[in-house]
């Protein structure tokens, strides 16, 4: 149970950093997507 | 203990599933965002594009273009790299060129008629400059031939002009020019000399260096008689032939009544008497 626990922990930790690299690279894109936007108005 | 491990185990298994949901929500939103980020990018593309286009065509009206042999040149000119600024202006100062070159093609026509004699059959019409014959073709309205010559001093000079018996009248050639001569005409200062001595022989002797040319026994003054029968000055391109029988004749007793042409002329004759003397001998 102690090792499936931290499984459980280790796999929440890459999703959560997984996630975290995502939405810096949303992130980005928004702030590129806007500025686009604003230079074509 | 067995209770709170559970608890903890399924926070944690909760945990990862709303994390593992949070992370497939972001995927899909980062998915989303580059599709419409790429969308807006190739938007932007196509309006530059399309106002490079606009600018083009503002700065070179269509209507300046007329040939379309002109037009591939350009447009292959654009395509390959050319700026459409320097195409613009050679294409303005190939216009200009052309369309100042028909203007002065068009200002300068005149039509001259030059009486004849029936016998000459020639188309050389003697109107003090020297030409150069480059073309003759028989034409569908007239008989005769039409004779197309270039000034001699092509291609500085682009006077050219055309010479044609008339329909109406075969002892009368009709000479088209085109252009106006951009030099002298060779002959005028030899006319004009001839005109000099002409007007001063009606009245007073001629000056003393004319005196003094006349004198030597060089055919200078046979060559200046002959020069004035040939000649005609622009002046009398339009033959009238009594004016010319008067001043021939005017020009006969002035030079008869001066000595020293008398004396040149006695001289130029005797020494030709010799040398006929010699050749025979």
């Amino acid at each position: 149970k102690d090792e499936s626990a931290s499984e459980l922990r280790e796999e929440l930790n890459r999703v959560n950093s997984e996630n975290k690299k995502l939405t810096e690279m949303l992130a980005t894109v928004c702030e590129k997507y806007y500025a686009l936007h604003s230079h074509l108005e | 203990m067995r209770v709170e491990e559970d608890s903890t185990t399924s926070a944690l298994v909760d945990e990862l599933k709303r994390v593992n949901a949070e992370n497939k929500k972001l995927t899909e939103m980062l998915t989303l965002m580059c599709d419409n980020y790429n969308v807006l990018r190739k938007q932007l593309m196509e309006y530059v594009n399309k106002s490079n286009i606009t600018e083009r065509d503002q700065t070179s009206p269509p209507k300046k273009r007329k040939s379309p042999a002109r037009d591939d040149a350009i447009s292959s000119a654009v395509i390959g790299g050319v700026s459409e600024s320097s195409s613009t202006e050679q294409d303005d100062q190939y216009l200009c060129k052309k369309q100042r070159e028909e203007t002065v093609v068009k200002e300068k026509v005149s039509r001259v008629y030059y009486k004849t004699e029936a016998s000459d059959t020639t188309l050389v019409v003697k109107d003090g400059y020297q030409w150069r014959k480059y073309g003759q073709k028989v034409t569908r309205d007239n008989p005769s031939p039409r004779a197309y010559f270039k000034c001699a001093c092509a291609p500085t000079c682009s006077v050219k002009k055309k010479v044609q018996r008339s329909v109406e009248d075969q002892s009368v050639l009709v000479a088209t020019y085109e252009g106006e001569h951009n030099h002298p005409m060779p002959s005028q200062i030899d006319s004009n000399s001839s005109l000099n001595r002409y007007i001063s022989l009606g009245g007073s002797a001629p000056p003393a260096n004319r005196t003094s040319s006349l004198a030597e026994p060089t055919p200078v003054s046979t060559v200046d008689l002959s020069e004035a029968k040939k000649t005609t000055s622009p002046t009398s391109r339009i033959d009238f032939p009594e004016v010319h029988k008067l001043l021939v004749e005017q020009m006969a007793s002035s030079l008869t009544k001066d000595p020293n042409f008398t004396a040149a002329l006695a001289a130029a004759v005797t020494g030709r008497l010799y040398q006929q003397n010699q050749t025979e001998k």
